[in-house]
């Protein structure tokens, strides 16, 4: 039996929000340390992992491991359903054909009742740890959105360069070309507003822009992204939760 | 602007 209640609807409407465009179907895999789930998009290019920690939710019971299977087109609609801050609880047994989502605004003695029918999806589940980076990065997520989205309005790729004192933002098109960059400091006042970068080998690449506005749909979740590169490898995106994280692994273009 | 590669044969299956 699987009963999860988040205090407010808000964070898993968000968090199913910041990755519903990408993959369609999904595997949530409910244990005892809470909800997991990972799926690739079609275009195998890009990787969704999604933790959420059992700290995320008010109340957390899961007594045998349970695997939802479902439809996020599905699954949004429901959530659209309702309010930010009502309490919503994910209900499912342990054989489950159908996820119950309960709404309830305690304020005004409503509760609504939703169901989700659940599908069995074939999927792969891969080993995305233990990955070495030659960089690290954190940055505030609303500025790294930003980037993306200008630059995106030049080209099609977005080339980051990373070096010990700089992280630079690079795209060129048709209509002219266009850098950002951005150094490490320190804000005492407002700490997520810092940039940090750990460097142990600078990095060149290069990513679609299109999987970058996927990416940065995440960017609500939280008030900085951990970017981590390695040459030739695929790059690993992160936004935490106050318990778990919303990762998206992306693999780089490269030159013939 | 560059081949966009595939995440296949990055990670192994679980």
């Amino acid at each position: 039996m699987l009963e999860a209640k988040f205090e407010e609807a808000s964070l898993f409407k968000k968090v199913i929000d910041s990755f519903k465009d990408c993959v369609q179907l999904v595997n949530f895999n409910c244990s005892e340390h809470g909800i997991a789930a990972q799926a690739v998009d079609d275009s195998r290019v890009l990787l969704v992992s999604l933790s959420i920690g059992t700290e995320s939710f008010q109340d957390f019971r899961c007594d045998r491991n349970v695997t939802l299977g479902a439809d996020l087109s599905s699954l949004s609609k429901i959530l659209r359903c309702g309010n930010n801050n009502d309490n919503l609880t994910l209900i499912a047994d342990d054989t489950p054909d159908s996820l119950l989502l309960l709404f309830e605004d305690t304020k005004k003695d409503r509760i609504s009742e939703y169901s989700l029918k659940l599908m069995d999806i074939d999927a792969d589940f891969l080993d995305i740890e233990g990955m070495q980076y030659d960089t690290t990065i954190t940055m505030p997520s609303a500025e790294f959105a930003k980037v993306v989205r200008d630059l995106n309005q030049l080209s099609d790729s977005l080339n980051i360069l990373v070096t010990k004192d700089t992280v630079k933002f690079v795209a060129e098109g048709d209509i002219g070309s266009g850098s950002v960059i951005v150094k490490p400091h320190t804000d005492m006042d407002k700490p997520d507003d810092s940039v940090k970068v750990e460097l142990d080998k600078p990095v060149d690449l290069t990513f679609g822009s299109k999987y970058l506005l996927d990416i940065i749909k995440g960017a609500g979740l939280s008030n900085q992204i951990t970017i981590k590169l390695s040459s030739e490898t695929p790059a690993l995106f992160e936004f935490g939760l106050q318990s778990g994280y919303l990762q998206f692994f992306l693999a780089p273009k490269f030159n013939e | 602007t560059g081949v966009q590669g595939r995440l296949d044969g990055f990670f192994k299956v679980r």
